[in-house]
């Protein structure tokens, strides 16, 4: 099963 | 202060349907160029990103930069009070503990007047870069609700294929197999129905339908869709809603195990 990627990995926190 | 009217009602009522189960508390941040809206889901997944320009209302006035913490469990309750045509307007003042809502007949002859209690709420502000995306497929809003509806009852993924003209979307699951092929489609006496596909190279990603079938949750809003796509970075799914103001879903890919 793929696993689901986390958000926070491709964009920045401002 | 903030004073903010929509000709009809059922703008934000759709925008609050879409998004209250994916997030539940979010800022509305109000400043003089329309009120804006940034939230990921509890698992960082995926995000919403909301933008009601002032053009959209008519007057919109605010003055200062005003965060509105509301639950959006709590906002749908009260917009639902609110009849679909009816004109809403949104008030609060420049450092509000509630904000209020003002329901108006289109008649004229019935106001109703609600304020919602406004939390504090500590928001993660995530920075979304400009992207160029690799694939961008235009088309219309209930076929992709359709498409996702369809092969969530088979599987809890998608691989979206874009190529030239055509796009693909592909699962896998345990009682079997699905697959949709959708090409450049263009007609004159039904718009509605046009499918555009705009690619620079070829794209395969997987999504959870899960969360596709939650963002289509949205497909009142607008009659088509527009998915961006590039290799190894969130999907982009857009609702485009009238003067420049949007409804976009941000949604990170599966990686292969």
């Amino acid at each position: 099963t793929p696993i689901q990627n986390d958000l926070s990995e491709f964009f920045s926190m401002v | 202060m903030l004073e903010a009217r929509l000709e009809q009602a059922s703008i934000l009522k759709k925008v609050v349907d879409a998004i209250k189960d994916l997030v539940q508390d979010c800022n509305f941040d109000c400043n003089d160029s329309g009120i804006a809206l940034q939230a990921m889901d509890n698992s960082h997944v995926a995000l919403v990103s909301m933008m009601l320009k002032s053009d959209t209302f008519s007057p919109f006035r605010c003055d200062r930069n005003i965060a509105l913490g509301i639950n959006l469990n709590s906002f749908q309750k009260v917009l639902r009070c609110a009849q679909n045509e009816d004109i809403l307007t949104l008030k609060a003042d420049d450092s509000p503990d509630v904000v209020s809502l003002v329901f108006e007949s289109s008649e004229q002859d019935r106001i109703s007047e609600y304020d919602i209690k406004l939390m504090d709420i500590d928001q993660e502000h995530l920075g979304i870069p400009d992207t160029e995306y690799a694939a961008t497929i235009t088309m219309p809003s209930g076929e992709f609700q359709r498409i996702c509806r369809d092969l969530s009852a088979l599987s809890e993924s998608v691989a979206i294929e874009a190529e030239k003209n055509a796009v693909k979307f592909v699962c896998n699951g345990d009682i079997g197999n699905g697959a949709i092929s959708l090409r450049n489609h263009s007609s004159v006496e039904k718009p509605e129905q046009n499918v555009n596909i705009e690619l620079s190279e070829p794209v395969a990603l997987t999504f959870s339908l899960k969360y596709l079938v939650n963002f289509c949750k949205a497909s009142g809003l607008s009659g088509s869709v527009k998915l961006c796509l590039s290799n190894e970075v969130p999907l982009l799914v857009e609702y485009e809603l009238a003067s420049n103001s949007y409804l976009r879903f941000y949604l990170a890919p599966k990686i292969g195990d």
